[in-house]
């Protein structure tokens, strides 16, 4: 089983909506995928429709060691497609696992019991706590969604910082980036894109996704790209995204 | 005087843009400002043209009990607005006020020995920990910048009820919410003014930030919006922002 996660503190810059978007082209190309939601808003289960708030089993209680993934996965309506869903309730692992000790490999190893999926894709919040250093650990690549305005490159260092922390201790997985948000119409947009291959070469992917209001209409109708505008811009970059992933 | 925080723990929705372009108009209209960067991300900081990997003494210093304003503050190219700037040390502070008593109201107790100012405008990070706290503890006005689109409704229920909590303190701060990044183009940026409007009827300003290339680019030349493209439309809205926030 392939485990890629979306990773990169710097709020809004597209986690969820690749993660849900990559993960929906991954299953209509014959894949089987777990979305895991590992950040406490929620935003991978409401982008999919779910109301996290009637949800009762979650990802805290996986964390916590309360439930196994069997018991909280739900299908959704791409067949194919699960979720392993999250709501505020997980902001208490969070606080918890600052404590314990060996608190960092607990969802490498929940994932390890789990071979009836070809990927897993995990979503995580902005911030680089004990969740996202969780889902790093159990993870053979990252993707690093990166917006093409200013500040989007200058927060990358503290995420550098932390994977070579974690590849000091002995887990390290692949790093790609992913130019996302772009406009073509705006110079600041090919600056940022260009400065971005010039640092890190081949690890960024060749796709670039547009700025595109169909991208942001889709998750108010808990819909993938894929279901609510199959024909639009964003959703063509996130199928020719899932065949860069799957090469 | 006065004290205004900009903060919602949603990534990425215009606080840093706003703090830096509202706290820029605020003196040219003739006002004495401090701007205050909050956010161990030093987006404030940098905004201004500010190195902040050259700076030694930060608002970290200051939450430390260190330093006081009055070491830390430095000039900037407007002629009276001063920054009292922000690294990644500031991380320290979040850390260790964790374990102190009464963290939350070191800030507070700080600015309270500043008067030379007319306003404060305060900067914070995506999230609602120790800083985020200390600020709209010290706080007589919260602005909440909400993006309009899908996502950004969805997580205002957290910044509300530790803005309850924080009430149920005896600190009451006014709420004030702001529109930004709108697309007259978008239906769902229609959609989601509408609701908020409905939400939060005469608390939201009048004035809406339109999404616009030239607040993209500012940050990259260092300078607020008013330097950069003092005739463009971002500029304009700003400047608006400004007069509704005097009033
Ligand atoms: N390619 C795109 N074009 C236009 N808007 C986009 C695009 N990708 C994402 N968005 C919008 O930008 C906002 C932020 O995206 P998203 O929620 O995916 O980011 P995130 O990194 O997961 O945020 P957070 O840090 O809060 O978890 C959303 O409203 C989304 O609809
Ligand atoms: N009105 C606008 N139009 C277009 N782009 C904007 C606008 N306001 C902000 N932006 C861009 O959106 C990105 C996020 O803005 P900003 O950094 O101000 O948000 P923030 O809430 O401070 O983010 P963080 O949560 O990381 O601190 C920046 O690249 C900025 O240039
Ligand atoms: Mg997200
Ligand atoms: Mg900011």
């Amino acid at each position: 089983m392939r485990v890629i996660t979306l990773a990169n503190q710097k709020g809004g810059c597209g986690k969820t909506t690749t993660a849900v978007n990559l993960a929906a082209y991954l299953t209509l190309k014959g894949k089987t995928v777990l979305l895991v939601d590992l950040d406490p808003q929620g935003s991978s289960t409401t982008h999919l429709g779910m109301d996290k708030n009637t949800i009762t089993k979650t990802m805290n209680d996986v964390m916590l060691g309360r439930h196994n993934f069997s018991d909280i996965i739900l299908h959704t309506e791409i067949q194919g497609l699960d979720i392993a869903p999250a709501n505020n309730d997980l902001g208490e692992a969070e606080m918890v696992l600052t404590k314990q000790a060996f608190r960092e490999q607990i969802l490498r190893t929940k994932l390890a019991n789990l071979d009836s999926y070809d990927y897993t894709v995990i979503d995580t919040p902005p911030s680089l706590g004990n969740l996202t250093m969780n889902a790093i650990i159990a993870s053979d690549t990252i993707i690093v969604p990166i917006q093409t305005q200013f500040f989007a490159v200058e927060g990358l260092a503290q995420l550098t910082d932390l994977l070579d922390v974690i590849a000091g201790m002995g887990y390290k997985p692949k790093r790609r980036y992913l130019l996302t948000m772009h406009n073509r119409t705006r110079v600041i947009s090919k600056r940022i894109a260009e400065s971005v291959r010039e640092l890190f070469g081949e690890d960024v992917f060749k796709v670039v996704i547009p700025d595109t209001v169909k991208l942001v209409e889709a998750p108010s109708y808990g819909k993938p790209i894929c279901l609510h505008a199959p024909q639009s811009p964003g959703a063509r970059s996130y199928e020719e995204l899932s065949k860069e992933v799957i090469l």
